[in-house]
């Protein structure tokens, strides 16, 4: 769900070991990284290294109908054009019904696919849901081995809210890292003797730097990768000056990576 | 006034 914010459309590639997934978005301001590995599941199984091609917006869409409570089996089979999804089902709401949700056709741009909604109070408590795959154009990134000049880590729910309310305030925001501050502020919205006033670190807050770092970015990606938050307790900001933003949510047997392009001259 | 820039350069389509 986080993903789909960003991009409408990627290739999960599977193998034994994890299912990652990359995509750019369409403006390649942004680019966002998942890796979730084997153990992450509950049961794994992959016989042959795969991409599934997923509208990442119609599997928003079904994945609204699980409630979290609910374990969610994902299956294809070779050679398949659909994703088959599976919901168990404890939770009350959804036991009495059965949902079919089928499209057809490989080609992820067109627009969202006609589906069909069956509901009976007489069928299995399983919720089956199945996604047409497709293939996309897997993105190379020889970049993140990239040595970054600064790393901060916070709280993610910290970082959220911070964004979450410069964002009220304006389209974009400047993050600057010395040896003991960072500031995330929007453009002049204080004074500089203000900024000294108010100038502490928060608790639980690390800042790791070889090199002042001030970089202007986008608050409406920065907002978007925010929605990762629920995904980890920490976030950490990896920055060079001149050099894409990276946002990462670490968990335990994976991660989501973002990527922001800064603004640039003057 | 600063312009947006791109990941073009830093990630490539394969």
């Amino acid at each position: 769900k986080s993903c789909s914010i960003l991009v409408t459309d990627a290739n999960f590639e599977c193998n034994e070991e994890n299912i990652m997934l990359q995509a750019m978005d369409n403006s390649h301001i942004a680019l966002v990284s998942v890796e979730i590995g084997a153990p992450g599941f509950t049961s794994y199984r992959c016989d042959r290294t795969m991409p599934l091609g997923v509208d990442l917006t119609s599997l928003t869409k079904v994945l609204r109908c699980a409630k979290d409570e609910n374990i969610c089996t994902l299956k294809a089979a070779d050679e398949a054009d659909v994703l088959n999804l599976v919901y168990d089902a404890k939770s009350a709401f959804f036991s009495p019904f059965f949902f079919a949700f089928m499209w057809h056709g490989r080609d992820a741009s067109s627009p969202f696919p006609p589906f069909f909604l069956l509901c009976s109070a007489l069928l299995p408590l399983f919720i089956h849901l199945n996604i047409s795959l497709s293939s996309q154009t897997p993105i190379t990134s020889s970049w993140p081995e990239t040595k970054y000049d600064t790393r901060v880590t916070l709280p993610s729910a910290e970082f959220t809210r911070i964004v979450r309310d410069l964002s009220q305030l304006g389209e974009h925001v400047r993050i600057e890292v010395s040896k003991e501050v960072v500031r995330i502020s929007k453009l002049k919205a204080k004074s500089s003797a203000e900024d000294e006033d108010n100038d502490s670190i928060p608790t639980g807050v690390v800042i790791e730097m070889n090199q002042h770092v001030s970089l202007t970015f986008s608050l409406k990606y920065l907002v978007n990768f925010s929605k990762s938050g629920s995904l980890s307790g920490e976030v950490q900001l990896l920055m060079s000056n001149d050099v894409p933003l990276l946002v990462a949510y670490d968990f335990t047997q994976g991660y989501i990576r973002c990527y922001l392009a800064p603004k640039i001259g003057d | 006034s600063k312009q947006q820039g791109r990941l073009d350069g830093f990630f490539t389509m394969k």
